[in-house]
């Protein structure tokens, strides 16, 4: 919270739009600042109206460099915003950065997303040390169809002005921490001696020599693929990796997601019975890729682009009792299959499971 | 982004403006007091110097945070 915890102290509160980024469409900026009043209004009990001619509690504008808050803009990139806590006079207002590249999608910088942070500083709302928070300092997209506020982020406007008046009391996504016993995870996939660990709209990556585990959003390397990647896996041949969710998939080759992609899964040869894939490895040395849907396995040859005779084999038969598959990965000559919170450590060559861990047992807890 | 590692850059040096505001009084340079406030924030190493991690968080684009005692 702000020092001094400072609120409204009504819920019935005005906004007025002062001027607008000659960067985009005024009705964009209109409603990027609705839905980002929206945000708030949705888990509070407080209202938001325009006005035009008047002094609103929350003034909205697009400043540049020094505007004479004491404050001053410091050009692209940098400082993209700033807003002042409850108050008379300046409290409240939002100041957007003029000179930053404000879009309405993933390039620059989305006005939605930076409008919504400032709008908890101007409801009373400090930073969040919530990586995964709308209220934590540094920008990171998403995807504005996409977005839900966080639950850092509702319990903390809700504990200034009270939870929503709604029957059904809204609820968000919770960050996800590496130690926590009952993390499980979407799909993981080694990329470049690394392993990434898809959750949600999260990437926990771990590399070899590094003790820590880096928190990230998905988005920050690939704000076009979708949350709650299903299945994925790494060709490290040619230096790709394939990501899966639904009945579609996407090729990846460093921050770049392939032309022509999503592709529907049936490309593999799978059926079209199938419609999702639950976890993906593919093994180096043969060249070959596993795919696991519920209790069966199918087997992909890489390099003839076409799936092996004699699938789908139950998952039971060759790998032992390792249950449904929820991520798969190989590393070092074994096969990682992860299913909750249990993982199995699985010996291609003697064929059978050899250990049974934590599903964080990576993260050096 | 996974790459090959490069010589890191032990030539960054950290840009302060305004240093002179605080007032130095003895104790604890103000400045390695606010780099510690903001490595622990952000779950950095803290150690009070502009090391590497923190250069990094603090050139990532950010909400600035108004002045709003010295401007009251």
């Amino acid at each position: 919270f702000t020092p001094g915890n400072p609120k409204w102290k009504r819920n019935n509160l005005t906004y007025r739009i002062l001027n607008y980024t000659p960067k985009m469409r005024r009705a964009d900026v209109d409603e990027a600042i609705r839905k980002a009043l929206n945000v708030w209004s949705n888990v509070t009990p407080l209202t938001f109206q325009r006005v035009e001619d008047k002094v609103a509690d929350i003034m909205i504008s697009f400043a540049y460099r020094d505007h004479r808050d004491n404050s001053p803009f410091d050009g692209p990139n940098g400082q993209l915003a700033h807003a002042f806590q409850p108050g008379e006079g300046i409290g409240g207002d939002v100041h957007m950065d003029e000179e930053e590249a404000w879009t309405k999608d993933g390039t620059g910088y989305n006005l939605f997303i930076v409008l919504a942070h400032e709008l908890g500083h101007s409801l009373g709302l400090s930073h969040s040390n919530d990586p995964g928070a709308l209220m934590y300092p540094t920008y990171s997209y998403t995807d504005p169809n996409e977005f839900r506020l966080p639950q850092d982020d509702i319990d903390g406007i809700q504990a200034i002005y009270g939870r929503s008046n709604t029957a059904v009391q809204p609820t968000g996504p919770v960050t996800p921490e590496a130690c926590d016993p009952n993390l499980t995870f979407d799909s993981i996939t080694t990329l470049r001696g690394e392993i990434f660990f898809f959750k949600g709209r999260y990437m926990l990556r771990k590399h070899p020599e590094r003790t820590e585990t880096e928190l990230n959003f998905i988005s920050l390397f690939w704000p076009r693929l979708p949350s709650g990647i299903q299945a994925a896996y790494e060709n490290v041949e040619t230096d790709e990796i394939t990501i899966f969710k639904e009945d579609k998939y996407w090729v990846i080759r460093g921050y770049d997601v392939l032309p022509g992609y999503p592709k529907p899964i049936y490309r593999f040869g799978l059926p079209k019975t199938v419609k999702r894939v639950n976890a993906a490895y593919n093994d180096e040395a043969t060249g070959k890729t596993f795919f696991f849907v519920a209790d069966r396995y199918w087997r992909y040859d890489e390099k003839k682009k076409s799936m092996d005779h004699g699938y789908p084999r139950k998952i039971v038969s060759d790998f032992g009792n390792i249950g449904r598959v929820d991520a798969a990965f190989q590393k070092d000559g074994y096969v990682y299959f992860f299913h909750g919170t249990t993982q199995f450590q699985f010996d291609p060559r003697a064929k059978r499971i050899v250990r049974k861990m934590k599903s964080t047992s990576w993260f050096s807890c | 982004f996974p790459a090959a590692p490069e010589a890191e850059d032990e030539g960054k040096t950290l840009q302060l403006v305004e240093v002179s505001i605080f007032s130095v009084s003895g104790g604890e340079n103000p400045l390695a007091a606010k780099l510690k406030e903001m490595q622990s924030f952000f779950g950095l190493e803290v150690t009070g110097k502009p090391d590497l991690d923190t250069l990094e968080m603090m050139q990532k684009p950010r909400c600035g945070v108004p002045d709003v005692q010295r401007y009251a």
